[in-house]
C-alpha cells in the first residue's frame, strides 16, 4: 500500500557563474494506491512522472512531505534499510534501462538475486526463465551494446521481475518496442496483477498501454491534473 | 540519393569458452531512396532497423554489398573522409541519444558546429534557436542527468538539425515523448522535408508517426518484408 502526502521534490541546477535555479518537479503531491491496483501515469514530457516513480521506488527522497510504504515511513529509514526494502518489495524498470555494460543479458537479469543470497546455479536458471518469458532466450550471452534498443528494454523488464516483487514500477516499459512485443509485455504485467496481486504502476506515453490499466493518473507541471478509474482493455 | 545494393551485416558475438555465434542482422538488402523522400522504417524489435540506419548514416560499414550515397561509394572512403561526409550531409538522432554527459544541453546541441569551424558566439546563438524549436529554451544549461527522458531525446533531435543536413536519419525519435510533443517533432521533420527538400528516414514503432511518411518500409529478420507508398497524414 502506497501513501504519498504533500510530497515536494525540488532540484537545484547550476547555471554557471555561481548562479543556481530551482526546478520544482513535484508540487505538494498526494497519492494513495492500494495493494493490487493497476495504475498508469501519463503526462507531458517533463511533467514529473519519472521523478514520482523514483520516489515511489525508494530511489530518491522527497524534498518535503511523507511517503508511507506498507505502513512504514520511508523518510525515516537509513539508506541501508531502504535498499533492503527496495530489493525485497520493488521491481523497477528504468526509462533508460541502467544495464551493466560489461555483463551479459543473463548476468544483468540475475543481478538482484545476488543481493538476496541465491546460489549461482539457481540465479542462472531463474534468469533463463525470465529471459525466455520476454523472448530473449537466444540473446542471453549478448552484452547491452550487442542488443537492439527493444531487446535492452526487455532485459531491464526481466530483471525487474526476477525477484517476484509485490510492487512493479515501470517507466515507459514499451517505449522502444513494436506494438506486438509491447502487448506481450503488458499482458505479462496484467497477468502478474490479476493472478498474483502484484501492484503495477507504469508510466507511459502510449494511450494503448494506458488503456490496459484500471486507473489513469495524468500529471501536469508536477501536480496530479486528473485521476480516473477506467475499465481495463 | 541513397543506393544500397545486396548489403549484408553480420555480427560476431562471443559466447564464452572460445565459442562464437554469428548474427545476420541484414540479409542481402537492397534499397533505393531518392533525394527528398520521407520514409518510415518499421518492424519488430530486433529486425535490423538500427543496423540499417547506422549503415545509412555512415556510422557502420556493411559486411558485404555496396552503399552509394549521392553517387559516392561509401565503402571506398577512408574513415576521415567518411566522418566529413557524415558531418556535412547527415543529421542523426540515435535511439539512445548519445549525449555527452558532462556537457549542458546547449553545448551538446552546438557540438557538430565545432567540427565545421563555426565561431563560439555563432554556435551558441544557433544552438539556442534549435533548443527553442524543440521547446527546451529553459533547459539549455541542464546536463543530461538533469533532464527528463523526453527532454534528452529532444536535445538529440536539436543536435541532429543544427547543421541543416540534407539527410535526416532518426531512430525512434518520439519513443519517449507524449503524443502532443511527438506530433510537434514530426511536424518539424515534415516542414524540413516539404519546404527544404530534406530527405527524412525515420525508424518508428508508432503507427501514428509512420502515417506521416510517404513511404513505409517494414523490416523482418534483416530483410525488407514490405515497401509501400502512402498518402502522408
Ligand atoms: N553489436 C552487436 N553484436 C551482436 N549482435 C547485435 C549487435 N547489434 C545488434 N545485434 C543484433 O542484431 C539484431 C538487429 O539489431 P537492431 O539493433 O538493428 O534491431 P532493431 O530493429 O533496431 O530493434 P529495436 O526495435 O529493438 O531497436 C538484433 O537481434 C540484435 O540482437
Ligand atoms: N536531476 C535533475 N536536476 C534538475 N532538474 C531535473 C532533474 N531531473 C529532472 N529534472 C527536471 O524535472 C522535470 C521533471 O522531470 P521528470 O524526469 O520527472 O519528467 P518526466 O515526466 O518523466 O518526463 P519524460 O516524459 O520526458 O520522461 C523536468 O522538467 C526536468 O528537466
Ligand atoms: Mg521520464
Ligand atoms: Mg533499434
Amino acid at each position: 500500500m502506497i501513501d504519498l502526502e504533500r510530497v515536494n521534490r525540488v532540484y537545484v541546477v547550476g547555471k554557471g557563474s555561481g548562479l543556481f535555479q530551482e526546478v520544482i518537479a513535484l508540487k505538494d503531491l498526494s497519492l494513495h494506491v492500494e495493494s493490487g491496483e493497476f495504475v498508469a501515469i501519463t503526462g507531458a514530457s517533463g511533467s514529473g512522472k519519472s521523478t514520482l516513480l523514483n520516489i515511489l521506488g525508494c530511489l530518491d527522497r522527497p524534498t518535503s512531505g511523507s511517503y508511507r510504504l506498507d505502513g512504514l515511513e520511508v523518510s525515516g529509514l537509513s539508506d541501508a534499510v531502504l535498499a533492503r526494502v527496495r530489493n525485497q518489495k520493488i521491481g523497477f524498470v528504468f526509462q533508460s534501462y541502467n544495464l551493466l555494460p560489461r555483463h551479459t543479458a543473463l548476468d544483468n537479469v540475475a543481478l538482484p538475486l545476488i543481493y538476496s543470497g541465491v546460489s549461482r546455479k539457481a540465479r542462472r536458471r531463474r534468469a533463463e526463465v525470465e529471459l525466455e518469458r520476454v523472448q530473449l532466450k537466444d540473446r542471453s550471452h549478448h552484452r547491452p551494446n550487442e542488443l537492439s534498443g527493444g531487446q535492452s528494454q526487455r532485459v531491464a523488464i526481466a530483471r525487474a521481475l526476477i525477484q517476484n516483487p509485490s510492487i512493479l514500477l515501470a517507466d515507459e516499459p514499451t517505449g522502444n518496442l513494436d506494438s506486438r512485443t509491447g502487448r506481450e509485455i503488458i499482458s505479462i504485467f496484467h497477468e502478474l496483477n490479476v493472478e498474483r496481486g502484484v501492484t503495477v504502476i507504469m508510466v507511459t506515453h502510449d494511450p494503448v498501454v494506458a488503456a490496459a490499466a484500471r486507473r489513469v493518473i495524468r500529471l501536469a507541471d508536477g501536480e496530479i491534473a486528473e485521476d480516473l478509474a477506467q475499465t481495463s482493455r
